[in-house]
């Protein structure tokens, strides 16, 4: 699962 | 990156442009809320601490620098300005700020996905900035006269989150396993308080008036 810290939204 | 998204960001960056034309050019603030001002800084402060140490792309890091200096940039010219600050409508931004931090704060401690210290910070940026615009809205509605440069910034604000949904709608049918239930759900209560702003904003568009928000 994809961690939030590496989200790529602004 | 979809044209949804970069639509979004660019609304939003068009969003804080307008405010700071507003600001620097007229010298003027009224009808901007201090309060929401002050909250975006606290949001982009919160969400961005990883700026220099996570690396995403050269568009983000300076789309990051962009909304932070940005934010302060306003924050100091509203508070410290000499002519600025003069235009600030005080007794009418009277919103308090521990009503909206407080929860959030908790809700993120409660309701996140892993506790860490980022990641809790994060999870708090995203439910502070669902509600950061809440002191501006009151405000507006207190405001007889909304001007066009007020009017635009926060039509511009909502478009940016609708956009967002539209991305977050386009992504899920693109990207494998990409499901942010946080994400969504504060970015959707975010949009919808913008529903009653852009149902008077159409109105007065349509029937060329002025905007003006029912009491």
């Amino acid at each position: 699962k994809e961690h939030p810290q590496s989200h790529d939204e602004l | 990156m979809n044209i949804f998204r970069l639509a979004g960001d660019m609304t939003h960056l068009a969003s804080v442009l307008v405010l700071l034309l507003k600001i620097h050019t007229i010298k003027s603030c009224a009808g901007i809320s201090l309060k929401t001002q002050e909250l975006y800084a606290l949001v982009f402060a919160s969400r961005y601490l990883d700026i220099f140490t996570h690396y995403v792309s050269f568009y983000n890091t300076v789309m990051k620098l962009i909304f932070l200096g940005s934010a302060f940039s306003i924050v100091w010219y509203i508070r410290r300005h000499k002519l600025v600050r003069r235009s600030y409508d005080k007794d009418h931004d009277t919103f308090r700020h521990y009503f909206i931090v407080l929860p959030c704060l908790i809700l993120a401690l409660l309701i996140h996905e892993k506790f860490t210290f980022r990641v809790v910070m994060w999870t708090f940026s995203l439910y502070l900035e669902a509600v950061a615009i809440l002191p501006q809205l009151v405000l507006l509605q207190r405001t007889r006269n909304i001007d066009n440069l007020t009017g635009q910034y926060v039509f511009l604000l909502g478009a940016y989150r609708a956009l967002y949904i539209l991305n977050w709608v386009y992504r899920y049918f693109t990207e494998p396993h990409y499901v942010h239930w946080i994400t969504w759900i504060s970015g959707l209560i975010q949009t919808l308080l913008y529903a009653d702003f852009f149902y008077y904003y159409f109105q007065s568009w349509k029937n060329n008036v002025k905007l003006e928000l029912p009491a």
